[in-house]
């Protein structure tokens, strides 16, 4: 579905250059509930952001379906995305003008759903996330672990094959992110929804089938289990 | 230290109102170790920006060092948190504009430090949460958990009475997280530091000594261990 070769990215600015991810190796198959750990710095967002095609490797490439996305066209990738990923950001991203419906229907608008549909799509995946009825709120008047339930509403409504996270759960309390990971298992399991995403929590690295450990822009680690 | 009475808040927008905290009393007392946990949404943040004086309760007061906070001139209240309290927001509101040092540093420049001492003391915190060298940097050439250590940072220079810290660690992995309770924990114990904070995470509550829990706005547990 996605894969990374030798994927390597450096952030530069003035005399500052940081070595974010070292020649990075990742195949991410269709199907997948992979998270990715490691410590505070290690390379979870940027990777994310490689594997998503929202910045570009500084050396070695990224595929999406085969393709090597320096061959697409501007164009080309924006549509990919818009139409087969959903990305969960580590602030969310979410735009302060626009109420909780408007930034969660966003992507539907851009795909051309219907106003009855988009309504209905809406009210549902915001019961899913434990905030029915939040539709008309600002992101300003809700808590933070309520805005970030609603970034994850926003990626997860327009039902892409996948779902990259960074660190979906870390503003919520077990409780609440459990049941989070409870309806991406589901949607993993009967969608076949492929999720990749980072964390600092055990619990949701324990339920993962696959876990990838980063440390200093390298993978140490990549362990399939049952 | 700082004493909530019968405090409710209540957000007021349009036609849309809602009770985040309902006659919530809390007392804390000089040199103690708080965790305030509660599931996404049950005021905990709220309850942060009543007693550090950021807000206003709907009704209840709120006494600080045994003054009404009603009855402070904004400069007299202001002053009493430049001098005393540290705060730590969710969103660590980092100034874009200003290098992690100026961040850091802003606090101290109302204090009146001179520059040596300045330079001196941001490098020496920048150490305690494990950010060496990272002076120069803009708050968005750095990773989110990094961002969280230099709103610790911030907070702690000044070496105030209370450091109030709206969920601290939520973006770091265990092992930073658990330096930065070190940290704090020994702050705490040969400098008298008062900590107040809310978190998501089990391991602070376990490792404080008091731990208030909020529901629906409502503290339903108050527990003082040993
Ligand atoms: N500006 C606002 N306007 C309207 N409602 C608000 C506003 N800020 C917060 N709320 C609401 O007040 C309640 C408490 O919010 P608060 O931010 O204190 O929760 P919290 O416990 O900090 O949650 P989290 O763990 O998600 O950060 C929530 O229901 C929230 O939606
Ligand atoms: N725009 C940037 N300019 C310079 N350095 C950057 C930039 N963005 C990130 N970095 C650096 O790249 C490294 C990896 O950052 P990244 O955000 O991927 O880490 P992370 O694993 O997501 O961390 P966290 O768990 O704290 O979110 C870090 O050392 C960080 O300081
Ligand atoms: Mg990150
Ligand atoms: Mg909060």
């Amino acid at each position: 579905l996605i894969s990374a070769e030798a994927v390597s990215k450096s952030y530069e600015s003035g005399d500052l250059t940081v070595k974010a991810l070292h020649s990075v190796d990742l195949v991410i198959g269709s199907g997948e509930f992979m998270a990715i750990a490691g410590p505070s710095g290690s390379g979870k967002s940027t990777l994310l952001f490689m594997i998503s095609g929202l910045d570009i490797p500084t050396s070695g490439r990224v595929l999406l379906k085969g393709k090597s996305i320096s061959e697409m066209s501007g164009r080309e990738l924006s549509d990919f995305r818009r139409d087969h990923i959903g990305f969960i950001f580590q602030s969310y991203n979410l735009i302060p003008v626009l109420t909780v419906r408007e930034n969660i229907e966003y992507i539907m608008l851009l795909q051309g759903v219907g106003e009855k549909e988009r309504r209905d799509r809406v009210a549902e995946i915001l019961e899913d996330v434990s905030l029915p009825g939040m539709e008309n709120r600002f992101p300003s008047q809700l808590s933070g672990g309520q805005q970030q339930r609603v970034a994850v509403a926003r990626a997860m409504v327009s039902k892409p094959d996948l779902i990259l996270a960074d660190e979906p759960t870390a503003n919520l309390d077990s409780y609440t992110g459990e049941a989070l990971l409870d309806m991406m298992r589901e949607l993993n399991e009967k969608r076949g929804m492929t999720f990749v995403f980072s964390t600092h929590d055990t619990t949701i690295m324990e339920r993962s089938s696959r876990l990838v450990l980063l440390r200093d822009g390298r993978i140490v680690k990549d362990e399939t289990r049952g």
